[in-house]
């Protein structure tokens, strides 16, 4: 099964 | 005040349609040196990060930084009413709350004008670092496209598997599956049908076909798109605007559960 990852997972909000 | 006019509007036209499925509002960022946006869609999946230099434009003015809350669902309503080759004006007057558009055609005999009332809008900001990717794809735009919308037809994701002879795009399910495989071109007459591929490792990702499919609204704007990878890592698609920016979109991946 594959799950989609977020953006927040990979940059930094600011 | 704010003012920015574009001899071929019809770019603009099309900025906008390539955001629009992705994003319907989004803060417009308009400094001197030009214009920029970022947002993401409400999932929080996929981000567009839009650049619109100053240098582009026939005439460019901004006396101060703006940011300037706009419904693109709207803009891209009024956009529709302009022909195809008219010269394009936006405008935001010192204490206003709307952006004007005024279209000319070429003749310069039919002069339209609206105005879109601006938005307040909560903007959220990621930090995105300038990446070394491992592999860099360059293909046409059209052949990007028809792929993405070959590959939703079998199945939600698609894998794109990336080595220094060729790229593979494959997806899988419920009906079957299926893959397309484009090596690198070794000589092509035009280089907008070229594929090429820079790679220091090779990649295999996967991503939601969906998001891809959105990104494709922005390929009238450029003959070719660049697709850059790294494991574990967002992907980038990358169209150009002409000599005057680009419009970048991000994804990120899926992963095994």
């Amino acid at each position: 099964k594959q799950q989609q990852q977020t953006l927040s997972s990979f940059y930094h909000y600011g | 005040m704010f003012e920015a006019r574009l001899a071929q509007g019809s770019i603009f036209a099309k900025v906008i349609e390539g955001l629009r499925e992705l994003v319907t509002e989004a803060t417009w960022e308009c400094s001197g040196n030009g214009i920029t946006l970022q947002a993401m869609d409400s999932s929080h999946v996929a981000l567009v990060s839009l650049v619109l230099r100053s240098d582009g434009f026939e005439t460019y003015r901004c006396d101060r930084n703006m940011s300037l809350g706009i419904s693109l669902t709207s803009m891209s309503k009024v956009l529709k009413m302009m022909g195809k080759d008219d010269t394009l004006t936006i405008r935001v007057n010192d204490d206003s709350d709307a952006i004007v558009l005024s279209m000319e055609s070429q003749n310069q005999e039919e002069f339209a004008e609206y105005e879109l009332r601006l938005m307040d809008l909560d903007s959220e900001h990621l930090g995105i670092p300038d990446t070394d990717y491992s592999c860099v794809v360059k293909m046409p735009s059209t052949k990007f496209s028809r792929i993405c919308r070959d590959m939703a037809i079998l199945g939600d994701s698609v894998t794109i598997c990336s080595t220094k002879d060729g790229v593979k795009f494959g997806a899988k399910g419920d009906v079957g599956q299926g893959s397309i495989r484009l090596n690198q071109s070794t000589n092509v007459d035009k280089e907008e049908d070229a594929v090429s591929i820079e790679l220091r490792e090779a990649v295999a990702l996967t991503f939601a076909v969906r998001y891809l499919n959105m990104f494709c609204k922005a390929a009238p704007l450029s003959n070719q798109v660049n697709l850059s990878m790294s494991e574990d890592t967002p992907l980038m698609c990358e169209f150009k605007v002409g000599d005057m920016g680009h419009i970048r979109f991000y994804l990120a991946p899926k992963i095994e559960d």
